[in-house]
């Protein structure tokens, strides 16, 4: 079984090391409640 | 001075200073050619750019031995981060030694976990894991001194509580500069034939020569003067490291591995000094673990893995899963930074290729296997969901016995009545840490699984999904599908039979609806997802829920069953207000 969750559009910035990981098409072993991502929303508002 | 092992045979001639300006000696070119056949395209050395604040020094650990509970032949493996080394089987004995060293290189945010797995070993089929420890290499760093960590306690893979053993070893952390003088005085030692520390002209001049640098003669003498600096006509230890420091900062000294042949020269000088400080090792023998092995279950198979031994690499690569690459899985731990392999029966990964990956295999599941997945999987619920199945869960967890870990689990093995409660077993409140659980603007990892995840849809098809249909409208189904989720973030969960079978909320926010979608039950493993014949995501069941939410907009988690456990039971209902880390729902056996 499997979960998948679809993000909007420059809603999250991924975890470096997850989005690293995926593009060698390598799976990362992770738990439930491990870092995923920060919205991005927030940092745009602060930002500004 | 150097090192023996690196020397030529003494019937070699010496070179003198009338050949300096002669091809690289053969010794070189020997060391190449026997280190380039052992090594095979998973034995590079482990080189990137590092950057130099990145750089926390080399890290040399010496298994020494180890004290087991009974007799046999026994080989240790290091694992760190995605190398595993092994020693030589040990001789028929319960106190094994191997005295077996290796160094590798520490970054400051990469891994710092070396773990140290101990097999009995068998002459025929594949070696056991009996014990492991685990070493924080941080830690010795920080007490910055040489360890010698004796009698450490080897636990048992199925119960981090049962000591099965114990193991001694040797920690020793360099720090940059050590290295730095070190490297100096093994390069010294490469062409200090008369073994005075010093090197002479001619030897200076071949020693140019091997680190393929073709400078003229006139430039090399210019070179020796430079680095002779109290002009006694011989360079001395020191004097070698300042020209190496200096010289190569400004105008590359070295060109060529002397070793390995590698062109060097591409990063700088930090990186090019720890290539050769580690290809030193690997080509004078003193490094006496072999490596080139992923993981620790690669490393400890006995002969018939190194009878075959080409063909397990090739299949042995990172990256998608199809043909012969299929028959193994690699995972890398976050928390270990480690590779682990998984386990799948070899029968299962057959059967899967033979089914998933070919034109052929699909179409018969097109003409009838749909409705066989989906009664195998509705019997297997009515078995799991019978007390007589509840005797499988002993076995279940031996055969998975360092993947789960009862340790811990919220009720003990006597408490689940069938093997479907077993199976949606919770665990112990705060075995499962929530990440800045105060902050909603971070998410967080849903489920136990394995993670995949794409900025966009595009490198999802890039890199993983290969089914030829799957789009994200294709995956959410009307109902649930809009534009903003077209060019949004994809991150795909995939549990495993052995893992913790309840998925978590990854998000906080109100659960605005949830969506049954009817379809097959494929096989979620990456056999399936990586071909191109199988649309698994966007033809399975699944159920569809939007989270709505005030950091993150509007997040459609997808809950995709699979054969065997195709059950999707959610413990929330439309409306609710969910925060980051909730349970949110489990998969179980049944259609």
């Amino acid at each position: 079984s499997t979960v998948i969750c679809v993000f909007e559009k420059d809603a999250i910035q991924i975890d470096e090391d997850l989005l690293a990981n995926s593009e060698r098409s390598l799976e990362t072993l992770v738990s439930v409640g491990m870092t995923l991502g920060v919205s991005r929303r927030k940092q745009a508002t602060e930002e500004m | 001075m150097g090192h023996g092992s690196s020397r030529p045979d003494s019937g070699e001639p010496s070179p003198d200073a009338d050949t300096a300006e002669a091809p690289v000696p053969s010794r070189f070119a020997r060391f190449r050619r026997r280190l380039r056949f052992h090594r095979s395209g998973s034995d590079q050395l482990p080189f990137k750019n590092l950057a130099a604040e990145d750089f926390a020094g080399i890290a040399r650990i010496e298994i020494i031995g180890a004290e087991m509970k009974f007799k046999d032949r026994w080989l240790a493996c290091l694992s760190f981060g995605e190398r595993t080394y092994r020693t030589d089987k040990s001789d028929h004995t319960e106190k094994p030694v191997w005295r077996s060293e290796k160094k590798v290189i520490l970054e400051r945010n990469g891994p710092h976990i070396a773990r140290i797995s101990v097999f009995e070993t068998n002459r025929l089929s594949r070696n056991n894991l009996v014990g492991y420890c685990e070493i924080d290499l941080w830690k010795v760093l920080s007490e910055d001194s040489e360890d010698n960590l004796e009698g450490l306690s080897l636990l048992d893979p199925s119960s981090s509580n049962t000591i099965v053993g114990s193991i001694s070893i040797s920690c020793y952390v360099e720090d940059p500069i050590e290295t730095e003088k070190a490297f100096a005085r093994r390069v010294l030692a490469v062409v200090d034939y008369n073994e005075d520390g010093k090197l002479s002209y001619s030897e200076f001049t071949e020693l140019i020569s091997a680190f393929g640098n073709e400078v003229a003669a006139s430039k090399k003498e210019e070179l020796f003067k430079q680095a002779d600096k109290n002009g006694d006509g011989v360079v001395d230890m020191d004097e070698l490291a300042i020209l190496l420091s200096i010289q190569q900062e400004k105008e590359s000294l070295i060109s060529n591995c002397p070793v390995c042949g590698e062109n060097l020269g591409k990063y700088d000088k930090m990186n090019d000094m720890l290539h050769m400080t580690l290809c030193f090792d690997e080509g004078t023998g003193n490094q006496s673990m072999t490596g080139g092995f992923l993981t620790d279950k690669q490393a400890s198979y006995g002969w018939m893995f190194k009878l075959s031994e080409w063909a397990h690499f090739a299949s042995y690569g990172i990256g998608l899963k199809s043909g012969s690459s299929a028959s193994h899985i690699l995972v890398f731990d976050r928390r270990t930074k480690r590779l682990v392999e998984e386990t799948i029966d070899r029968r299962i990964i057959l059967s899967m290729r033979a089914i998933y990956q070919s034109k052929v295999g699909l179409t018969l599941i097109d003409k009838g296997t749909r409705d066989l997945l989906r009664s195998i999987s509705e019997k297997q619920g009515t078995w799991m969901n019978s007390p007589e199945s509840a005797k499988d869960i002993p076995k279940f967890i031996k055969s998975f016995e360092d993947q789960v870990n009862m340790d811990e689990v919220k009720h003990p093995i006597e408490y689940f009545k069938t093997f479907n409660e077993f199976f949606i077993r919770e665990l112990k409140p705060g075995a499962r840490p929530i990440a800045y659980v105060e902050r909603d603007d971070i998410a967080i990892c849903a489920a136990d699984s394995r993670l995949m995840a794409f900025t966009s849809v595009d490198d999802s098809l890039r890199f993983w999904i290969k089914g030829r249909k799957f789009s994200i409208q294709g995956l959410l189904g009307m109902g649930t599908y809009s534009n903003a989720f077209d060019k949004g973030c994809l991150v795909i969960f995939r549990l495993a039979p052995q893992d913790y079978h309840r998925f978590h909320v990854p998000v906080s926010g109100t659960i605005e609806s949830f969506v049954d979608i009817p379809g097959c039950l494929y096989t979620v493993n990456p056999i399936a997802i990586n071909s191109k014949y199988c649309n698994v995501f966007t033809e399975n069941k699944r159920v569809v829920s939007l989270i709505s939410t005030s950091e993150f907009g509007k997040v459609a988690f997808v809950a995709i069953g699979a054969t065997m456990v195709g059950s999707i039971t959610f413990l929330k209902k439309e409306g609710d207000y969910v925060h980051k880390g909730d349970e949110f729902g489990y998969f179980s056996f049944g259609g």
